[in-house]
């Protein structure tokens, strides 16, 4: 079972094309495995990103260096389905 | 004799129980038929249920939910609404002046493989379980794999991606069977897809960014739907075509539906904002579906009384 412990999920905003553009270059890059709940488009849209753990110090240096705002939406995934877990399995008891 | 049911729809569920569930439906109520339309690259049958009140070939609608598998709210909301047209029609006027006119086809889980892999290996997975010839990755973006402006912008030629549009259109067994059921039952006038994450509803196109025929008709009954939607908790949708509200993105099934005829496609995309992500708690999902059926009844309604 794949666990999620420590992925996080950012929501980034962007002011302008240039920075749609360095979120489209992260975007490529497939060695930190980002999965983009909402992908880079234009600068009015929001971008929602889910970050593995080994991934987000470079992300988030990467953003920072860039002047890219961002806020963490979803600190660790893992403890939002490991609450999923539980709701269900107490469901199945009722 | 009726059978009573213990299936609670404000929980998550495994395919098996929502199988049985459907089941328990067509058994329940004499209009509602469990048909099979297919099977998944894994051979898992493609469910739909059929409601029908007599006729032959009546003018129908379309409705799916699930076909990206981690999208688990529109599941479950698409089996609330299943139970909701079936236990109001007789009773709810509006209901039953549709199914006195019209068949539903609804498809809860349009990805059975993706939705069992989310239950039992990654909750997160979006994709089909298709096997990619030449590559470690498995599975394609079935909402990419459409004949409809296939392997444009918005899709990944790379199998890794999680919006990779396959090796040709139709490639994946999940879209090709509702492709060929669609064209094989020639009378559908309306195509509604489910899907969760930000809150849209958004008509043809993705493909292109350009506007369709029906502009205007679309997005004033898209707005009508959203303003249904809004009224039952305040949840704000907005409304557009999929280019201008989130972003070019090609070989998608409204498109699709709209390209091949028919006129009101639209795509929903139910709550969440982003702060629960894909993980919606299972307390939101019936205010999630009701409010949902809301928009989808505004649509079924205007499809049922401007015949085309």
């Amino acid at each position: 079972l794949e666990t999620f412990v420590g992925h996080q999920v950012l929501r980034i905003k962007t002011k302008n094309e240039e920075e749609v553009k360095q979120l489209q270059l992260l975007e490529s890059l497939e060695h930190l495995g980002l999965d983009f709940w909402i992908n880079p488009s234009a600068p009015a849209l929001p971008v929602d990103v889910r970050i593995p753990a080994a991934s987000v110090q470079s992300v988030k240096a990467f953003l920072e260096s860039q002047g890219i705002a961002y806020s963490i939406l979803i600190e660790d995934l893992q403890d939002v389905l490991d609450k999923e877990k539980q709701d269900m399995a107490e469901s199945a008891q009722r | 004799q009726r059978s009573s049911s213990s299936f609670d729809f404000g929980t998550y569920h495994t395919l098996d129980d929502i199988n049985e569930e459907l089941d328990h439906l067509a058994s329940e109520y004499s209009f509602v038929e469990k048909i099979q339309i297919g099977e998944s690259y894994e051979q898992r049958p493609l469910y739909a249920l059929k409601f029908s009140t007599g006729g032959r070939n009546r003018p129908a609608i379309w409705l799916d939910a699930g076909i990206h598998s981690r999208e688990w709210v529109t599941q479950a909301s698409a089996l609330w609404i299943a139970n909701k047209i079936a236990s109001d029609y007789g009773t709810d006027d509006s209901i039953t002046s549709l199914l006195d006119k019209m068949d539903l086809f609804l498809l809860p889980v349009a990805n059975p493989d993706g939705f069992v892999y989310t239950h039992t290996s990654n909750r997160m997975w979006r994709k089909t379980r298709s096997k990619i010839p030449g590559s470690v990755c498995v599975g394609v973006d079935p909402n990419r794999n459409w004949d409809a402006g296939f392997g444009g912008p918005g899709a990944s030629n790379s199998p890794c991606s999680e919006s990779y549009h396959g090796p040709s259109a139709n490639s994946e067994v999940e879209v090709k069977s509702v492709v060929d059921f669609i064209k094989s039952h020639g009378n559908f006038k309306a195509f509604l897809t489910l899907h969760s994450y930000s809150q849209l509803l958004m008509y043809p196109y993705g493909y292109k960014c350009t506007r369709p025929d029906d502009y205007a008709e679309l997005e004033s009954l898209g707005r009508a739907a959203a303003s249904s939607i809004r009224s039952l908790y305040g949840t704000t949708f907005q409304v557009g075509t999929i280019c201008n509200t989130i972003y070019q993105a090609s070989g998608g099934s409204i498109d699709w539906a709209y390209d091949n005829g028919i006129k009101y496609s639209f795509a929903f995309e139910l709550r969440d904002t982003g702060r629960y992500g894909f993980l919606l708690p299972a307390s939101q999902i019936i205010p999630a579906a009701q409010e949902t059926w809301l928009g989808l009844k505004r649509i079924m309604e205007h499809v049922r009384d401007k015949s085309y």
